[in-house]
């Protein structure tokens, strides 16, 4: 047979001619480097799974995607991430969801598939399966981006709510294009 | 969100999805991209499905497993499943986003009510494809 690869990050009101061809440019570089990462796997008689690990690691790595590095902030000033996989040969599948500590979400909801009876883990507790998987754990200001903390501080003020303090860790301000954030209120309503 | 399905030469159909959820949500909100069925699924009988969006009309029309479900039970092609959910059935209620998809047999969908969503597709001997409105 043969190998095939499809691939989303993100939909929304992505308007032409509004992002910068700078952004573009980066968002374009990086679809592509993600289908060569699936591609990678897939050539070399690979198995899906790997190949969805895969592709995904870089994109939960990189701050242009709501998701690991990059992840958009609560309202409590958290990143919370949620992740799932299935295999459509035995229909096993795994879920974590409002994790806070694990760099690669989607290889611990493959932990919760492959080695443990569940199929959904949440919060704490699959933070502490994590651990027991040894996957790589790393203290929440890793996933901070001062783009996403902009964003969460003007939805909080839009909507009358206070703004949390930053988290512990995180790199001191940094100045944001706010036309930028203009286009990820839009963008970016939601996950 | 993002999120990818993929299928290797043995036939084997795998989806997976991963977010940060909704900017400033509360009450430790989950959307659809943990929920198997709403946000991922995959069934080497019918198809596999990734989906973003506005999670919880996601969830209600089980938008995942139900295009794959129209793919096996109703024979339908995967584009017009695709459609059927997100173009018809997911814009009625409401809902906003979309989905990428594919078929043990390479077949690749995707379907967006959004003005634009990044995606990607590469089949074995093809040339990427990289879209975004």
């Amino acid at each position: 047979g043969r190998w095939a690869l499809v691939i989303h990050g993100g939909a929304g009101v992505i308007e032409r001619g509004a992002m910068t061809p700078e952004r573009e440019a980066e968002y374009r570089d990086a679809m592509n480097a993600a289908l060569v990462r699936g591609e990678a796997v897939l050539d070399q008689g690979g198995s899906a799974l790997d190949a969805i690990e895969a592709v995904i690691h870089g994109m939960e790595d990189d701050p242009l995607f709501n998701a690991g590095r990059g992840a958009v902030f609560t309202a409590a000033g958290r990143n919370e991430l949620d992740a799932s996989i299935m295999d459509g040969a035995s229909l096993e599948a795994g879920a974590v969801a409002g994790v806070t500590q694990v760099r690669h979400p989607i290889s611990l909801a493959r932990a919760v598939m492959d080695n443990s009876r569940h199929v959904m883990l949440q919060g704490e507790g699959a933070e502490t399966f994590a651990r027991e998987q040894e996957l790589e754990i790393v203290p929440p200001a890793y996933f901070f981006t001062e783009r996403r903390w902009a964003a969460m501080e003007r939805s909080l003020g839009a909507l009358g709510l206070p703004i949390p303090s930053r988290p512990d860790g995180a790199p001191a301000p940094t100045g944001v294009d706010h036309g930028e954030l203009d286009r990820d209120a839009r963008e970016h309503r939601f996950g | 969100t993002v999120g990818v399905v993929a299928l290797d030469r043995a036939g084997n159909i795998a989806a997976g999805t991963s977010t940060g959820g909704t900017t400033a949500k509360r009450w430790g909100r989950v959307g659809d991209s943990p929920i198997i069925g709403a946000g991922t699924y995959a069934n080497n009988a019918s198809c596999g499905v990734s989906a973003t969006g506005t999670g919880e009309y996601f969830i209600r029309l089980t938008v995942a497993s139900r295009i794959c479900a129209l793919v096996e039970f109703q024979g339908l092609d995967l584009q017009a499943a695709s459609d059927q959910v997100i173009g018809d059935e997911l814009t009625a209620m409401g809902g906003d986003g979309g989905i990428v998809a594919l078929t043990p047999g390479g077949e690749i969908a995707w379907s967006f009510n959004t003005p634009g969503m990044y995606r990607a597709r590469l089949s074995e001997g093809g040339e990427p494809v990289v879209a975004i409105y």
